[in-house]
């Protein structure tokens, strides 16, 4: 009878266990983010809190680290392009529409993720780029400012005085690994095999 | 960079993605972060997931895709990570890159590609589960 109500008591146990692993594990709504952006994540969580869908809770969550500049990765002011100047990418996509709006090497405006949301809302394309989709921002509202910070010249400047290292040019002359450019075509071509160690790091990413 | 996926309490999912891109990118350069499939990719019927890392890599092999279309055939979010981190690994060993990944119940997980300086991940997650949210590590692989 003991080792009967032992097994009974084992099981209950198990069951126990098994239902609170399930629940643990899976709960809703939920709202994940790359990195370990809290300003982020608590904005997003708080859009939800007050009702917002949860378009809303991704374009403000993500907007949130674009006025943080999170990382330096995200929003003005941040990786520079060879010429100095801050670019912008953003994309937010509807999973019950499929429909998708996105900006990519977006110019001159801060919130990316704002002009992604309204090129989605207010346009039957999906991706506009470069300084094309800088006018469709300044006329859906947004200001038209300068990306640059003090933060991005200074890194500018330091890329510029080590000879623009890293750079992501190859098969060039002048050598891209050694010496800033123009680059150009080499009469003859001598490809180097791609390199397999990233340029890329924690606070330089996509 | 910063990825997003936000399921609600109905499984509607959304995901998105804003970035500066590469420091010191050759102008007009553009990563995986704005394109559908790459940066982030999200189907209520599914789930979603946000990749982050070297855009120039892992744009061509369309994670954020590829790991919804494994959690829409049942796969844990964590594994479908996992899979898209090892797929990319094939060709790309040293790649810098992570996802995370999330399905229409609630379950989620992040996965990475271990390269030296880079071992671990930190993604945050916010549920009613956690009493505010949370910063998680996943160890890469």
């Amino acid at each position: 009878g003991r080792r009967r109500r032992r097994r009974m008591v084992a099981l209950l146990l198990l069951v126990v266990l098994q239902v609170a692993g399930a629940a643990s594990a899976a709960a809703l709504p939920v709202a994940i983010n790359t990195w370990a952006f809290r300003k982020a994540a608590e904005t997003a969580w708080r859009v939800l809190q007050l009702g917002g869908s949860e378009l809303d809770a991704v374009e403000k969550g993500c907007g949130q680290c674009e006025i943080d500049q999170c990382d330096g990765s995200v929003g003005y002011g941040g990786s520079p392009d060879e010429s100095g100047e801050t670019t912008l990418d953003a994309m937010i996509m509807n999973g019950n529409t499929m429909e998708v709006g996105a900006v990519a090497d977006l110019r001159h405006v801060k919130n990316a993720i704002g002009v992604a949301r309204k090129v989605m809302e207010y346009t039957k394309h999906t991706l506009l780029v470069g300084e094309s989709a800088s006018l469709f921002a300044v006329r859906m509202g947004f200001p038209y400012e300068d990306l640059t910070t003090q933060k991005s010249l200074s890194m500018y400047s330091r890329w510029l005085n080590q000879s623009c290292q890293p750079n992501y040019w190859k098969n060039v002359v002048p050598d891209s690994s050694k010496s800033c450019g123009p680059y150009k075509r080499p009469q003859k071509v001598t490809y180097k095999e791609e390199q397999t160690i990233s340029q890329r790091s924690v606070h330089n990413h996509d | 960079t910063i990825g997003m996926v936000v399921i609600g309490e109905s499984g509607t999912t959304a995901s998105g993605t804003s970035t500066n891109g590469a420091a010191h990118k050759i102008p007009g350069r553009v990563g995986d972060s704005p394109i559908a499939g790459a940066g982030s990719y999200a189907d209520s019927t599914a789930g979603g997931a946000a990749a982050t890392g070297d855009g120039d890599i892992m744009m061509r092999f369309l994670p954020s895709y590829q790991a919804v279309e494994y959690m829409r055939t049942g796969t844990d979010p964590t594994v479908a990570c996992q899979k898209v981190i090892s797929r990319i690994q094939k060709y790309a060993p040293k790649f810098f890159g992570a996802v995370i990944c999330a399905n229409t119940t609630g379950s989620y997980g992040a996965a990475c590609n271990k390269i030296p300086g880079f071992t671990q991940f930190h993604f945050m997650v916010s549920s009613p589960l956690l009493s505010q949210p949370t910063e998680q590590v996943v160890d890469c692989i």
